[in-house]
């Protein structure tokens, strides 16, 4: 699976 | 940062709120499935463990300390202060069929194979199904009193808000986090019988929820 970005949301 | 993310970790403060205080006041945690809020406690801690390593924002940070911090007192108050009250033999949701599978399931799906990213996949997983044990305790004892029903609509709300937030966030930043935004359309389909119920019962001003 494709890597999210960045974890900002809680 | 957007209206509907905001709105909905706003829905989801509120929400933990309400049930704390609720509680607190009641000094009873009867109709409260003391498992769910174990499991939430476990969803915040896998997920914030980047909480000392990553820093987003002040928001960002002071909100994980906050519903990390309000979800142990929530489970201290039934597991300990108001353990008497507690109801033990309506939650018995077995957790297990909801752990083994969750934690199997993150090992297999995920971004990529380190800690941190696989408790964070758990911790998402796990939170799609962590308020099962409250609503099987509901349709066990039939009724739920009315802060309940709204702690449960503002917590169905929150994530529902989350889907709102995923779409905008595609449509202005190409952002799209697959994992989070499956589990979220799982989790809130989880609450449409429960907003079925609280739209036609409990806003109809019945006051309770009893279950047919």
């Amino acid at each position: 699976l494709q890597r999210a970005t960045h974890k900002d949301e809680l | 940062m957007n209206i509907f993310r905001l709105s909905g970790d706003v829905c989801h403060l509120v929400a933990i709120i309400i049930l704390f205080l609720k509680i607190w006041r009641s000094k009873s945690c009867a109709g409260i499935s003391g498992k769910s809020q174990l499991l939430f406690a476990l969803v915040f801690t896998t997920r914030y463990l980047d909480l000392f390593t990553a820093f987003i924002s002040i928001y960002n940070t002071v909100m994980k300390v906050v519903f990390l911090v309000l979800a142990y007192a929530t489970v201290s108050l039934i597991y300990f202060r108001f353990r008497k009250s507690y109801d033990s033999e309506s939650d018995s949701f077995r957790v297990e069929f909801l752990l083994v599978p969750v934690a199997g399931l993150s090992f297999l799906e995920n971004y990529s194979f380190t800690p941190l990213e696989i408790l964070w996949t758990f911790s998402i997983y796990l939170e799609s199904v962590a308020i099962l044990p409250q609503l099987f305790m509901i349709t066990k004892t039939g009724e739920a009193e009315s802060i309940t029903t709204h702690y449960l609509f503002f917590l169905g709300l929150y994530r529902t808000l989350y889907l709102a937030n995923w779409v905008w966030r595609y449509h202005e930043e190409g952002f799209f986090d697959q994992i989070a935004v499956v589990s979220g359309v799982v989790q809130t389909i989880f609450y449409c019988d429960f907003f079925y119920l609280y739209f036609t019962r409990v806003l109809r001003g019945s006051g309770k929820m009893t279950l047919p």
